[in-house]
């Protein structure tokens, strides 16, 4: 059976799209079977990773009760590393879940057959920004909910609004086994005292769960995506390289995927 | 009468909040009287301006029909700088809008008293991330929209996308006076040949649409709200500063503000 990890945070342009490409890039280089699942109408890890999108090429269909989810996946370049894309009908998505009956959790009946298969070990599932029906879809589908925090002033205020709903979505017994699975500290920034006094808070308050680590801002991972490329592809030796590698290996001892 | 300036980008973290705060503070300074109106449920335009959070003190009551939007304004220390603030029960709009016949005309309703007084010449709207209910509102109740885009790579296409939206609420009769009033760059970066690539890029495709301030990207910018405080006065001098004050300059004109 594969684990459902849920990148999301409400915030926008933390790194999510980021994390999810280049976690998903590395897991797959160590060998475990990864499934990336671009749930974002803008498809930003799609064209990330260099895949074109497609109309009708999104989970859009599965979620509408056309297709399965299993139609739409895509191999990616990446050796064990596949893709469900994401492609422009997905922004209906809000309105149309809302109109369903039990509409927190399509995503994870869509999910199913792919989490208790042996296809993958993990399955990525990366946000839009804003807590919409679609990221609660993913947060109600999750196994564990990855948070990409920014270094910056606002992190912490927006890290009680998340843990609260993923509180909720447990109560409510909307997803009772959701578990924060960790919190990954992105851009990081070495110049100033800010990033350092983030983390500090971070930790402090979530001991056991901040990765160690942090992925710090650099100019490559932002130049990396206009190419299609990988970090991994585009600058092998550069410092966000190596730091998603490191990830890779903590994610992949933590939730114990090899 | 008031115009009503939305501010929007379904992507996330590309300085809509940053440049609400600071245009509308410019603006006010410069007697322009301002209404901001922070539609996020993160409420960081509030607490950007150093503004408190208070359990019922946001257009929620109102867009529900509890209430006027005038019930809501509260003054800031900066002359002339009105808001309506945000709080966490604005995240229940998305359901809650959806259930609602006219569901996208909701805020326009709200807004018509204060749009149609002479309370204010400019009435800016910040909105969260994503094209959801709240942003289509917000769409939906303006005059002018001013697009925030930040200096990498997929700017353009996310442009593409909000303008497509902004014709289907014209073509559908929703909001047919609605314009793209203008494109602000922001996070400008000065060391690398991608931002002057990015402006150059907007720039051919929407000749006249481009706002001559680019928005450099500057420590000092991301750190004033963390104190609560605009960037006139965390640190006057600085190059947000002054683009910034450049920016009111160029929005007052080109509006007709005063
Ligand atoms: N560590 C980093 N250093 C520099 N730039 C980065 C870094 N991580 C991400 N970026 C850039 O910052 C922007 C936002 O990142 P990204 O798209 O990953 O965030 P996101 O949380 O997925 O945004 P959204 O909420 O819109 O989906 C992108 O232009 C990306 O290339
Ligand atoms: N020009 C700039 N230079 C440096 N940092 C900036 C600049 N503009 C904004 N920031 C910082 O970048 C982050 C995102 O900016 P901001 O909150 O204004 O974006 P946003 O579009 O409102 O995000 P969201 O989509 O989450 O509402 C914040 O931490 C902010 O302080
Ligand atoms: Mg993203
Ligand atoms: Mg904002």
């Amino acid at each position: 059976s594969a684990k459902v990890f849920t990148i999301a945070n409400q915030k926008g342009g933390v790194g999510k799209t980021t994390t999810a490409i280049n976690l998903a890039a590395a897991m797959a280089t160590s060998r475990v079977k990864t499934l990336l699942i671009d749930l974002d109408p803008q498809a930003n890890a799609t064209s990330g990773l260099g895949v074109d999108k497609t109309e009708g090429g999104s989970l859009y269909g599965p979620l509408n009760g056309e297709g399965t989810a299993a139609d739409q996946i895509v191999a990616t370049r990446i050796k064990n590393l596949d893709i469900i894309p994401a492609e422009v009908d997905l922004a209906a998505l809000e309105i149309e879940l809302s109109r369903k009956p039990d509409y927190l959790i399509q995503l994870r009946n869509v999910l199913k057959p792919l989490r208790e298969g042996d296809e993958y070990a993990a399955i990525i599932v990366d946000c839009p920004p804003a807590l919409g029906l679609t990221s609660m879809n993913a947060l109600g589908a999750a196994d564990y909910l990855l948070i990409a925090l920014q270094c910056e002033y606002l992190a912490l205020e927006g890290l009680g609004q998340i843990l609260k709903v993923v509180d909720q979505l447990r109560d409510a017994g909307v997803n009772p086994n959701l578990e924060l699975g960790g919190i990954l500290m992105t851009m990081f920034d070495v110049r100033t005292n800010l990033s350092r006094q983030v983390v500090g808070e971070v930790e402090k308050h979530f001991p056991d769960k901040v990765f160690k680590s942090l992925i710090p801002r650099s100019i490559r991972l932002g130049e990396a995506p206009s190419f299609g490329q990988t970090i991994f592809e585009y600058d092998p030796v550069s410092a966000g390289a190596v730091a998603y590698q490191q990830l890779a290996k903590e994610v992949i001892k933590r939730f114990d995927l090899k």
